[in-house]
């Protein structure tokens, strides 16, 4: 996965 | 997004609306941990940060709005519109010995060592064990109000449901967050003490009380 993701999640 | 995530998010949703209402309709927070419920709000403004800084989705969005003022409304219910009902005498946790070593722990076991990602990870350290207060509540007393006891198993569900949607995304996208999935691990073996009460008991219509 990308350390700086983006976080879609709640 | 998967049925998972989405009926966790939905649980999760459940759980704080029916506290929301609970006080509301009762005109009381009896039985509530203010302490939990400030803890909570800490954690949704810490981790919905990123509102500021990225757009995800309309949901996205949305939800965490939803999650952000109704956790401040349960505050102002219970520390100002309802203060009289509260049980402070019961609300005894010391929440120092929570938010100092996972604000200590957020420093040193992070993804990348900025501000917003620093407070996301203590967001969801904090929330791990932001519940505490609340079960300590309900040990001191022994007995919790039926609706007091819904609202614990839909938080307790959705952060079930998660673990469910982690491994899914594992398999299927390749997602992992370690950070997120060991909080998240945690945060669900917090509650199962409280599942084995709530199936035993509340489920078959009796009130939750624990033996003296």
């Amino acid at each position: 996965y990308t350390l700086l993701r983006e976080k879609d999640e709640l | 997004m998967n049925i998972f995530r989405l009926t966790g998010d939905l649980s999760h949703l459940a759980a704080i609306i029916i506290l929301l209402l609970k006080i509301w309709k009762t005109r009381s927070c009896a039985g509530i941990s203010g302490k939990s419920q400030l803890l909570f709000a800490l954690v949704f403004t810490t981790r919905y940060l990123d509102l500021f800084t990225s757009f995800i989705s309309l949901y996205n969005t949305s939800m965490k709005l939803i999650y952000v003022a109704c956790s401040y409304a349960t505050v102002y219910l219970i520390y100002m519109k309802f203060k009289a009902t509260y049980d402070g005498n019961h609300d005894t946790f010391r929440v120092e010995f929570l938010v100092v070593p996972v604000g200590g722990l957020s420093f040193l076991v992070n993804h990348d060592f900025s501000p917003l990602e620093i407070l996301w990870t203590f967001s969801i350290y904090l929330e791990s064990v932001a519940i505490l207060p609340q079960l300590f509540m309900i040990s001191k007393t022994g007995e919790a109000e039926t609706i007091t006891t819904h609202y614990l198993f839909f938080l307790g569900l959705y952060r079930a449901l998660y673990l469910i949607n982690w491994i899914w995304r594992y398999y299927f996208e390749g997602f992992f967050d370690l950070i997120a999935v060991v909080a998240g691990v945690v945060q669900t073996i917090l509650y199962c003490d409280f599942f084995y009460l709530y199936v035993t008991k509340v489920l078959k219509g009796k009130k939750l009380s624990l033996p003296a």
